[in-house]
């Protein structure tokens, strides 16, 4: 038996949102620890992890192990019946091949289920060590975002750099190049707006950006995103989910030949 | 030129 119920659905919603383009479908494993899910794209570039710790939960019910494979199209289209401020329990019977979602409304007058069916995936579990970065950056979530909406427009890879004189990110084109530096800055009247730079040893990593473009859909589940850079690692793009948890984007670097 | 590096480059299956 499977019970989760979760207050601020809106976060559900907004995880599904930031997710569903880059991986079709996967697996979400339950256990004591939380809700989580490890999913990498189709062509084993990019790879997301999430986390949904069971303390975040308002109710939080796992009798043992569970892992739910669906399509997540079609989660984001159940989610999507729910209202922004709606409570979202989920469901599901041991042995079950169904997951049922329940939305409340804040009043409590509107209570809906929409019952999905489950499917069985092959997914492939990738073990990742803790490692030490060279390089960690912190910054506005929509500042790294307009970066690299901007830098699309003009080439299809990112060249981020870590100097002590800040984080550069840099492409090139048909049509020219550009480069946009980011320097610290902490003296900004919100927490959220700085940009906060730890760097051990610079580090200079080449990137897909179709696939940063993809990660910053997480943009709405945080103001702030951390960039974790280690040369000949695979980068890490972190948004808090409130205060509950996590999704990782990883993406393989590109390789000089 | 450029390669793209693929996930399992970097992390083993667990």
């Amino acid at each position: 038996m499977l019970e989760l119920r979760l207050v601020q659905g809106s976060l559900l919603k907004k995880v599904l949102e930031a997710i569903k383009e880059l991986v079709t479908d996967a697996n979400f494993d339950c256990s004591a620890t939380g809700f989580s899910l490890q999913a990498m794209d189709s062509s084993h570039v990019a790879l997301v992890a999430l986390l949904l710790r069971s303390e975040g939960f308002e109710h939080y019910r796992c009798d043992r192990n569970l892992s739910m494979g669906m399509n997540l199209n079609n989660v984001s289209k159940m989610l999507r019946c729910a209202g922004n401020d709606d409570i979202i329990t989920l469901k599901a019977d041991d042995g079950s091949d169904t997951v049922t979602f329940m939305f409340e409304s804040p009043n409590q007058d509107k209570i809906a289920d929409f019952e999905m069916k489950l499917m069985d995936i092959d997914s492939e579990h990738l073990g990742i060590p803790e490692a030490e970065y060279h390089a960690i950056v912190k910054m506005p979530s929509a500042e790294f975002a307009r970066i690299c909406k901007d830098l699309s427009s003009i080439g299809d890879t990112v060249v981020i750099s870590v100097t002590k004189e800040g984080v550069k990110f840099s492409t090139r084109g048909d049509i020219g190049n550009a480069n946009i530096v980011c320097r610290q800055n902490t003296t900004v009247d919100k927490p959220e707006e700085a940009t906060i730079i730890e760097m051990q040893e610079p580090v200079s990593l080449t990137f897909a950006l179709r696939y940063m473009n993809s990660f910053t859909k997480a943009t709405p589940l945080s103001n702030t995103v951390t960039i974790s850079l280690s040369s000949e690692l695979p980068v890490v793009v972190e948004y808090k989910v409130a205060d509950m948890g996590y999704i990782r984007f990883y993406l393989a670097p590109k390789i000089e030949d | 030129k450029s390669s793209q590096g693929r996930l399992e480059s970097f992390f083993k299956p667990s």
